[in-house]
């Protein structure tokens, strides 16, 4: 039962659909769960709508976790998220208000059939496992594939690359299923958050060039109350700032197409360490990791209630 | 053992290239073996006094540390047997499960 659930562990793909269908269960209320496509390989992509029901309009937010199949701390975080807005929507007013003003769209995994790849063959594998019709390489990365400067700097168009864009954008059925998923949302959706590591950054736009996006103060300003907050719980540092220039430059990301489809407020996390422990964070290390992150996303989520 | 041990005696290198002509260097040796780079992504987004996190596997530790000492490109060990970390991430917990 989902009170049993050990939410400070890595957990295989099956465990997390048997959680999410839990979840959906004992929640009634507060929780709904859709699929929105088929993996490559045929799998549901699920999503938990988070919020309280109610007949008036509310905004959005949207998070995704394990766009790449390695960062298993993202998968680990969307669970916790779920966890805290549900257990703690009597008792935390901030959540409260959130739960009852907001809709959360939570996708716990993003590449089902790369994840359950790193689970049982190749612990790094990072792509989707799409095949490829002239390399015997498979898999598209999948914040490559998106259609905003589709395959141009930063990502490479040779199939066995980690970076692979794929023969055309939107070509894998996951990032297909999203994108059309925010298409149909995004008069909604106002915040758009993607859980990747390792490094320890807040990003936001632009990935695929160095110019500042017309928001800038706004996002900047939620970006640096976000990081305060995280900082705040265990005093771990995140930088924070465009992709392009805290990072690299990387065209075809779900952040930037996200911002260009029109949802003010796109960041991208990277999550702990800056290379210790790198994709292999302990469990131990789950709980600070998603309890700092939580404050960060709290924080983003609740600066969409007020005017900028 | 987790993933049949594949990952025993593989290293994780943290290799920090202090000058152009380093990261051409670095370029072109990762270039030509195949190894799983962590950080950044790919090769072509490897700069000047920024980390780069590479995954080797056993057979090419030794060269590849020769090459780098050579070539006095400064580097460390970040994970010394890649499938201890694997096992330490999950393995126990998966271990007692399977008893």
């Amino acid at each position: 039962s989902e009170s049993l659930y050990d939410y400070e562990v890595y957990h295989s793909l099956d465990e997390i659909q048997s959680w999410m269908f839990e979840i959906n269960r004992t929640h009634p209320h507060l929780v709904d769960m859709f699929s929105i496509g088929r993996s490559y390989e045929g799998r549901p992509l699920y999503v938990l709508q988070l919020g309280k029901r109610t007949r008036t309009y509310k905004k959005a937010v949207w998070i995704d976790c394990g766009v790449h199949a390695r960062e298993w701390i993202g998968p680990a975080f969307c669970q916790w998220f779920v966890k805290e807005a549900l257990h703690s929507y009597q008792n935390d007013s901030v959540m409260r208000r959130l739960m009852n003003q907001l809709n959360f769209y939570i996708m716990p995994v993003f590449n089902v059939d790369g994840y359950i790849f790193s689970w049982t063959t190749d612990r790094f594998w990072r792509k989707t496992r799409s095949k490829n019709a002239k390399y015997h390489c498979r898999g598209v990365d999948a914040n490559r594939n998106w259609k905003v400067k589709w395959c141009e700097e930063g990502a490479s168009s040779h199939p066995c690359d980690d970076t692979y864009c794929g023969p055309f954008p939107e070509s894998e059925p996951e990032v297909k299923a999203v994108a059309k998923f925010l298409r149909k949302h995004k008069k909604r959706v106002k915040a758009y958050i993607s859980i990747h590591a390792y490094a320890q950054m807040l990003l936001y736009p632009y990935s695929y060039k160095y110019a500042t996006i017309p928001n800038f103060n706004c996002v900047e300003s939620a970006a640096l109350n976000a990081v305060t907050a995280l900082y705040s719980a265990y005093g771990v540092r995140y930088r924070y700032g465009p992709a392009s220039t805290t990072l690299y430059v990387s065209s075809g990301s779900s952040m930037d197409w996200a911002y260009r489809n029109g949802i003010p407020y796109a960041f991208a996390f990277e999550l702990r360490d800056t290379g210790y422990f790198g994709f292999l964070l302990p469990e131990a290390l789950i709980n600070p990791t998603c309890t700092e992150t939580m404050r960060a996303v709290k924080t983003i989520s609740s600066g969409l209630l007020k005017k900028c | 053992y987790l993933y049949n041990n594949r990952y025993a005696g593989d290293q994780v290198f943290r290799i920090t290239p202090s000058n152009e002509g380093e990261v051409q260097e670095l370029k072109k040796l990762l270039g030509n073996i195949k190894v799983d780079l962590w950080q950044p992504n790919s090769a072509s987004l490897i700069r000047n006094n920024a980390t780069v996190d590479v995954h080797v596997r056993r057979n090419n530790t030794r060269g590849i540390r020769a090459r780098l000492q050579k070539e006095h490109i400064d580097f460390k060990v970040f994970i010394s047997n890649l499938q201890k970390e694997i096992e330490k991430q999950t393995g126990y917990r998966s271990s007692r499960k399977r008893r």
